[in-house]
């Protein structure tokens, strides 16, 4: 079973704004 | 063929041949005749001067055949004749050929610092004792362990008149030495100037020429300096360089006049002189093309076995390492490609949330994942995992 890439858009950076990466 | 490299290019001791370095050179002579002008000698015409370019031209001319010095009529009657030839060479003999008769006594020196500094390499005297201060060279030849400057017989007068003095270097070193293994020898023969001091003209019947009230000139048509271009084994000839200064057509990975060094890539090893049965040519530092600079590193030679101390400076294309043979941080080695490829070294390419970090195995490529993630880069959820909400913890286990 291959499963989809990580959708970087699900990602809630509300508590982790200091680790959002850069795009 | 390459004198410098056998036929399957292995590279060999290679030397210039044997040539008058002397020849065409200038000659600086103490004294010359003709200024101011006389009957026999005026150096303004050239049916009647002697210069001292007679003595290294290869003649031809219609002019006179010998350089002539000016009347001595009393002491000192010291003339000195010296040439410059260019760069260093491995000198084998010396000769001087004179038209008329050979002096009572000379001195053969040499300079290898183009002049600046002078040593013997022979003296030439009927009194040994009373002009050089040296005992007479005995018959059985040189007893010293090394070479070092004799005063052996003047040249003897020929029938004619005139008469040679001839050195060879040989003459001043012990037998047995060899000039492949002696370093010694290597610097006796070694000379970048010649000079010949004619110190007392032969006078009839007085052995103190110096006394006599004869005016004298010393006459001479040929200075030769036999010897070979000095290269060090790393060269089969010397050519003049774009500033028109002779210089040896280097090979084996060394450079410079004499081939003294070696070139700045081929540091894998210390610079040797090549000898008959090795020709110890300069290695190129070992990069896998990913550097154009290197040292040389003693320790690590001596560490190696005294097989290779070069260490790469400024690995390119993304590789680190002495021989950039493996990946900088951050990069891991494409198995698909030789280890010479501009792209040997992949970027790790981490995926920003699903890895623990940015450098990946430099094998594998494999990056860190937090739990629950997969895939080379991280960048999928394992099985049994789906995505959340997290970036810290991006995959979580499907309930």
């Amino acid at each position: 079973e291959v499963m989809p890439t990580l959708d970087m858009a699900l990602f809630d950076w509300t508590d982790y704004e200091d680790l959002k990466p850069e795009v | 063929p390459d004198p410098c490299h056998d036929e399957g290019g292995a590279p060999r001791a290679c030397v210039p041949g044997l040539v008058n370095a002397a020849l065409g050179r200038e000659v600086l002579a103490s004294s010359t005749c003709g200024r101011p002008a006389t009957r026999a000698c005026d150096a303004s015409d050239p049916r009647r001067a002697h210069p001292a370019a007679l003595l290294t031209s290869a003649g031809g001319g219609a002019g006179p055949l010998c350089w002539r010095s000016d009347s001595l009529a009393r002491a000192p009657l010291n003339v000195t004749l010296t040439v410059a030839l260019g760069k260093a060479f491995e000198v084998v003999f010396v000769s001087l050929r004179f038209c008329s008769a050979p002096p009572a006594s000379a001195a053969l020196l040499k300079s290898q610092d183009h002049g600046r500094s002078w040593a013997p390499l022979g003296f030439f005297s009927s009194h040994c004792r009373l002009d050089y201060g040296r005992p007479p060279v005995p018959a059985t030849g040189p007893a010293g362990p090394g070479p070092e400057a004799l005063c052996f017989p003047a040249p003897q007068a020929q029938p004619d008149g005139s008469g040679l003095l001839a050195f060879s270097v040989q003459d001043g070193s012990p037998p047995g030495l060899d000039l492949a293994s002696s370093p010694v020898l290597q610097d006796w023969v070694t000379a970048t100037d010649i000079r010949v001091v004619l110190t007392r003209p032969t006078a009839p019947g007085d052995a103190r020429a110096s006394e006599a009230a004869v005016p004298y000139s010393y006459s001479a048509a040929e200075l030769q300096v036999g010897g070979r271009c000095k290269c060090n084994g790393h060269a089969s000839r010397c050519l003049p360089d774009t500033q028109g200064r002779l210089a040896c057509d280097c090979r084996h990975g060394t450079e410079g006049p004499d081939c003294g060094r070696c070139k700045p890539f081929y540091c894998d090893r210390p610079w040797q002189r090549a000898t008959a049965r090795e020709a110890h040519a300069c290695l190129a530092c070992s990069c896998n093309g990913h550097a154009r600079r290197c040292r040389f590193n003693m320790e690590l030679y001596r560490l190696s076995g005294r097989r290779s101390g070069g260490v790469c400076l400024n690995c390119r294309h993304n590789t680190a390492g002495r021989h950039c043979h493996y990946c900088r941080e951050g990069f891991y080695r494409d198995a698909g490609r030789a280890l010479s490829d501009r792209r040997a070294c992949r970027a790790c390419d981490c995926h920003p949330v699903g890895a623990a970090g940015k450098t990946c195995n430099q094998t594998t490529g494999q990056c860190p994942c937090k739990d629950g993630v997969t895939g080379l880069t991280c960048n999928r959820c394992a099985p049994g995992f789906q995505q959340s909400r997290s970036p810290v913890a991006p995959c979580v286990k499907i309930p």
